[in-house]
């Protein structure tokens, strides 16, 4: 499984 | 970084810097809404939790760290700060916005990407940021007459939305960056709230009137 995708954005 | 996201971040900053110049130059929060900037505040304290657990540049990390600090300082200002906190329109200001976080609580634990607990506090915060500024244009639209500044503050609040938006359709492109279902829906109702302050807005910045919304 993929892991947590960090969020780029504010 | 594209230029509609940077104007977006810009916008946003903007939009705080106004509204701590219009406290500090006037000593007033007059027409400000405590509850909206309570909102505020609760929504960057629960979207930047990975603060200190993911790093994705020095820009990202400044940015977050002003966004909370500066809606925690414009609560302290117009709750305890001495000179400040007697000009708050507490009798305007009566929206009751607990309501909109238990509702945002009760969403984000039925859609989040998943169960988590920083991706429900995401989606948690995403949801509360959509709707926090019902407070704030119900307070203008009790008081009719908006000043120049917090008519400027709430104006680039509202257009810092709109950038992402279009941000997100240019990495959709270019990218293929496939942008949260999530924030596109949320990031939508959160510009459409303001369509209607952007009409008086542009009516009034036309007719170079000061800006009145209707009762």
């Amino acid at each position: 499984e993929e892991n947590e995708k960090p969020h780029d954005e504010l | 970084m594209n230029i509609f996201r940077l104007a977006g971040d810009m916008t946003h900053l903007f939009s705080v810097l106004v509204l701590l110049l219009k406290i500090y130059a006037t000593k007033s929060c007059s027409g400000i809404s405590l509850k909206t900037q309570e909102l505020y505040a609760l929504v960057f304290l629960t979207r930047y939790l990975d603060l200190f657990t993911d790093f994705i540049s020095v820009y990202n990390s400044v940015m977050k760290v002003v966004f909370i600090s500066s809606s925690v300082a414009i609560v302290w200002c117009m709750r305890y700060h001495p000179l400040t906190r007697r000009t708050y329109d507490k009798d305007l200001d009566t929206f009751r916005h607990y309501i909109l976080v238990g509702v945002s609580i009760i969403l984000a634990l039925l859609f989040h990407d998943r169960f988590t607990f920083r991706e429900v506090f995401w989606a948690f915060s995403i949801y509360l940021e959509a709707v926090a500024i019902l407070p704030q244009l119900v307070l203008l639209q009790r008081s009719g007459n908006v000043d120049n500044l917090t008519g400027q503050y709430v104006f680039f609040l509202g257009a810092y939305r709109a950038f992402y938006i279009l941000n997100w359709i240019y990495r959709y492109f270019t990218e293929n960056h496939y942008s949260r279902w999530i924030s596109w829906l949320a990031g939508f109702v959160q510009t459409a709230l303001y369509a209607d302050f952007f009409y008086y807005y542009f009516v009034s910045w036309k007719n170079n009137a000061k800006l009145q919304l209707p009762a």
